[in-house]
């Protein structure tokens, strides 16, 4: 799967995901990619998301939305909305995620539990910066 | 100066790092910042977030080192399939698209179907009839094959089947 978040130079923000799906997924099987909320998810001026991982487990986390919420009704930073949107129903939800997430503010936000997320982002044009590893 | 921002991912798993070579990794780092730049290029000249997103996808999805668009995971039958979606924030427009196998850059249809159809998520062959009246370019299923996908296929069906990823 690849996403991108972006904000421009009008205050806007815009989410957009992409995936080929899963290894010897059965023919008809749908990712969160492209569903609303799970996969991806952008609104103005809270946050554009746009997320990885095992589909499944995604959308019944409704991981998009839910970091929305996190930032919208419970007055969370990014990163820290990002994180929880992550961990929080580890029990109930047990499976790969990743995300990044971007504000109206310029602030990014990548979480992920993973040991591998490749990711990066680049700010008013600065040089981009770019990682694989968890402790990169 | 006013703000502008971009930023991408291309996967997330859990691997053995013995198993991504140095090589891997540099092309990784590659593709990413391809991408970086490619949106990058669009928000610096005050164009839109849509935009950028699109232009940062559409390279990664070019690239057989993603799982979009060339080097797609193949399917229980060997096939690809492709899903995508476009949101704008400005507005909560959207476009999806879902089991599509022939559309060169889904997120193009994606981006079509959020701004000229009056749905907003299509699947299989009516979104491909859909890109088709739109112009967008289409390919045929062997486009998107890689021979390592073709080979990781054949060796990992099983294991695959049973833990998957997207």
């Amino acid at each position: 799967t690849v996403g991108a978040v972006a904000l421009d130079q009008n205050g806007n923000l815009a989410a957009a995901t992409s995936t080929g799906g899963l290894n010897s997924q059965l023919k008809g099987r749908l990712s969160d990619s492209p569903l609303i909320g799970a996969g991806t998810y952008a609104n103005n001026p809270y946050c554009a998301v746009s997320c990885t991982g095992k589909g499944e487990v995604i959308m019944r986390g409704v991981l998009a939305h839910e970091v929305y919420a996190l930032v919208k009704y419970a007055g969370e930073g990014l990163q820290t909305a990002s994180e929880k949107a992550v961990t929080m129903h580890k029990a109930l939800l047990d499976g790969d995620m990743g995300l990044v997430s971007l504000n109206q503010q310029q602030e990014v936000a990548f979480a992920f539990n993973t040991n591998m997320m490749k990711r990066g982002y680049s700010l008013g044009g600065a040089a981009p910066l770019v990682a694989l590893w968890d402790n990169e | 100066m006013k703000k502008f921002a971009i930023a991408i991912h291309a996967g997330a798993e859990t691997v053995k790092r013995e198993d991504i070579s140095k090589e891997q990794e540099t092309q990784y780092r590659e593709g990413l910042q391809e991408a970086l730049a490619a949106g990058n290029a669009v928000l610096e000249k005050g164009g839109s977030a849509l935009d950028a997103v699109v232009a940062a996808i559409e390279k990664m999805e070019n690239n057989p080192l993603f799982n979009a668009g060339i080097g797609g995971n193949l399917n229980i039958h060997g096939e690809t399939a492709f899903d995508a979606a476009i949101m704008d924030g400005k507005n909560l427009k959207s476009g999806s698209v879902g089991s599509i196998r022939y559309v060169k850059n889904p997120i193009k249809l994606a981006r079509v179907v959020m701004e000229k159809c009056r749905h907003n998520f299509m699947v299989d062959t009516g979104a491909e009839e859909f890109a088709l009246s739109q112009g967008l370019e289409l390919k045929p299923p062997s486009h998107f094959v890689t021979e390592e996908k073709l080979k990781s296929w054949h060796q990992n069906y099983y294991d695959d089947y049973l833990k998957g990823h997207d």
